[in-house]
């Protein structure tokens, strides 16, 4: 008996140093360390190979705790169906507003992309670039106007020029500069002002590389607009993007899709048990 | 942590006015807990777990301090060091103009760093251009164009030639030409696994000859960064690191990360978006951030 615990216990270290390496985070590495030293009090689990499938059964239990609303819609989706692309500096949010813009295009849908990012340098003619590239049409402002003015006009274009998907490309902010989380506020109300129950997605990119400081990333948009979903990008580099993890089990917002690459096509809906695979790879 | 020897000696010296071993191994545990929630890698937060464990096991009891207040200055202390004592000025050259090339993962803040550079060496005395060596990004010239705009920096930009290697050049010959002394190249962001992406870096060096390689590194990266920042120290090599977004509040612990896997300085931060958000860096100042 002695010597099987030793076993375990060098089996759980190697598993703690993946899931720690992984990003994961000491308290949601420990919580499911507990909980697979729980199931090995009730279950039989020898050897690493044994552990890591109960592991991985562990992280699919916390990553598919909620319902994962599928993008791809129905005909009963509000029109113009809102999305509004927000997150912390240089996470991938114009990339990825500009790969929305050729998913729904492949699909027949006619897109609106709004240069809501007035702000930074070329930001705009970043976008308009991303317009060009995918077929989208795009509304602007000049540089320094209120984003919350961009973000209307583009609404009262998408209504009158019967769009179907409306994109809100937004500065990047950190969640702690309370006056551009206002800002970000203040383009939501405008846009349900204008149409009741838009923005119909927040989504949340976040980089795939960032560690820890995700969860007050997550958190902080959270309680500034709600965010229906995270987009995880750079996953084509080395970083396994485990914080998703602790993200999931505190506040239960979706993991919706991946960023694989800086081009056009480079964007997947999110495979769980891939992403798990991925974790032990 | 010790060996069996060491243990018996340990239990000889214990009420001797001495930091006990248990003191320390206590301490060191929520210490490890720190680290890893301020992102420090985790064989790197293991190596200087142990570091600290022996310099403050048999360490002289402070009356002062209680024994956890002991430890937690000794990994401060520890920190401050790994984390300093270098020059972290950039090397000018004596035959103008110097070169400095950026380079580092997509969206770190390589060409807002540029404009920051470019500023903080003019209030300096220097005469810095920008070279806009990016032609992947949609409306990266334009973006360092509008930077340089902004500071009245001339900005090289590619014309009908779009080979990195040749746009360096170019603008090598064109600072020559107009006594310009500090070239400030800003580099597309690329993936430390990008073979080809690597290369390129790899060929614009040995073209160009820069005085001054800079790794520009997101302050949020988690345990990624011993990844990237080994991966770049490997291929191409590099002087120093310069630490972006440190406005927030992430915990940096990049920084002992990167400064331990490939040994270079961090020589400066970027704590916010404007282009005079840059500050040298100071090792004591990371140390309490990262031990939050
Ligand atoms: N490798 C890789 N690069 C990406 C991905 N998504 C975006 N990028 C790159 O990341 C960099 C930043 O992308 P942006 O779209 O400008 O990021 P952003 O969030 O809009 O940045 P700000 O508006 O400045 O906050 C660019 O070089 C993109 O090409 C991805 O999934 N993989
Ligand atoms: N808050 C904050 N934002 C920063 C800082 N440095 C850069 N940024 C922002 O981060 C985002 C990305 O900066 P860029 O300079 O475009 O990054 P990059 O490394 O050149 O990106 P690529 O060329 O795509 O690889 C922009 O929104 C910048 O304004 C900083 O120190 N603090
Ligand atoms: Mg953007
Ligand atoms: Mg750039």
């Amino acid at each position: 008996i002695k010597g099987h615990r030793t076993l375990d216990e060098e089996v759980l270290d190697e598993i703690e140093a993946t899931l720690l390496q992984a990003d994961v985070g000491p308290e949601t590495t420990s919580k499911i360390i507990s909980r697979i030293r729980e199931r090995g009090r009730r279950e039989k689990m020898e050897g690493l190979k044994a552990v890591k499938k109960v592991v991985k059964e562990e992280i699919l239990a916390i990553m598919d705790s909620a319902p994962t609303a599928d993008m791809s819609h129905s005909m009963s989706i509000p029109r113009p169906y809102v999305i509004m692309v927000v997150g912390v500096n240089g996470t991938g949010k114009t990339t990825t507003a500009g790969k929305l813009a050729r998913k729904f295009g492949k699909e027949g849908k006619k897109v609106l992309l709004a240069a809501a990012d007035t702000f930074r340098a070329a930001a705009t003619e970043q976008l308009e670039i991303w317009a060009k590239r995918t077929g989208a049409d795009i509304v602007r402002h000049k540089s320094g106007s209120d984003p919350a003015a961009v973000a209307f006009d583009a609404l009262s274009a998408a209504l009158s020029r019967r769009t179907d998907i409306l994109i809100i490309d937004t500065a990047g902010r950190l969640h702690t500069r309370t006056n551009l989380m206002e800002q970000l506020k203040k383009i939501k109300r405008v846009l349900g002002g204008l149409l009741e129950g838009a923005p119909h997605e927040a989504l949340l990119v976040l980089d795939a590389t960032t560690g820890q400081n995700a969860i007050p990333q997550v958190d902080y948009f959270n309680q500034a607009v709600g965010i229906s979903g995270i987009v995880l990008s750079k996953l084509d580099g080395t970083a396994k993007g485990g914080v998703v993890i602790a993200i999931r089990d505190r506040l239960s917002i979706p993991l919706r899709m991946i960023g694989i690459g800086e081009g056009p096509d480079d964007l997947r809906d999110f495979d769980p048990s891939e992403f798990v695979e991925a974790l032990f790879g | 942590l010790l060996s069996e020897g060491l243990e018996q000696v340990f239990r000889k010296l214990g009420k001797r006015g001495k930091l006990s071993e248990s003191d320390v191994r206590n301490c060191l545990r929520d210490i490890r807990r720190v680290l890893l929630e301020a992102d420090v890698n985790y064989k790197v937060t293991r190596e200087f777990i142990e570091r600290v464990g022996e310099k403050a096991i048999g360490a002289k009891v402070l009356k002062s301090l209680t024994p956890a207040q002991q430890v937690i200055k000794i990994v401060y202390d520890e920190l401050t060091y790994l984390m300093g004592g270098s020059a972290v000025g950039i090397n000018f050259s004596p035959a103008p103009p110097t070169v400095i090339m950026l380079v580092g993962l997509q969206g770190g803040g390589k060409t807002t760093v540029a404009a920051k550079l470019a500023r903080y060496f003019r209030s300096k005395g220097k005469s810095p251009m920008l070279v806009a060596v990016d032609t992947r990004r949609p409306a990266a010239v334009e973006q360092l164009r509008v930077l340089g705009l902004a500071l009245d920096v001339p900005v090289h930009s590619p014309d009908a030639n779009t080979d990195p290697i040749d746009i360096c050049t170019d603008a090598v010959t064109a600072a020559r030409r107009s006594g310009l002394d500090l070239l400030i190249l800003d580099t597309a962001g690329r993936l430390h696994v990008d073979q080809e992406m690597m290369e390129e870096l790899v060929k614009i060096r040995e073209r160009v000859r820069p005085h001054e390689i800079l790794l520009v590194a997101d302050g949020m990266t988690g345990q990624d960064a011993v990844n990237i920042a080994g991966e770049f120290h490997e291929r191409l090599g590099f002087d120093g690191v310069i630490l972006t977004k440190l406005d927030g509040d992430a915990r940096g612990g990049a920084a002992l990360s990167i400064r331990t896997v490939t040994g270079k300085p961090i020589k400066f931060v970027g704590v916010g978006e404007k282009v005079d958000a840059l500050e040298v860096f100071h090792p004591e100042r990371m140390a309490s951030r990262i031990l939050g």
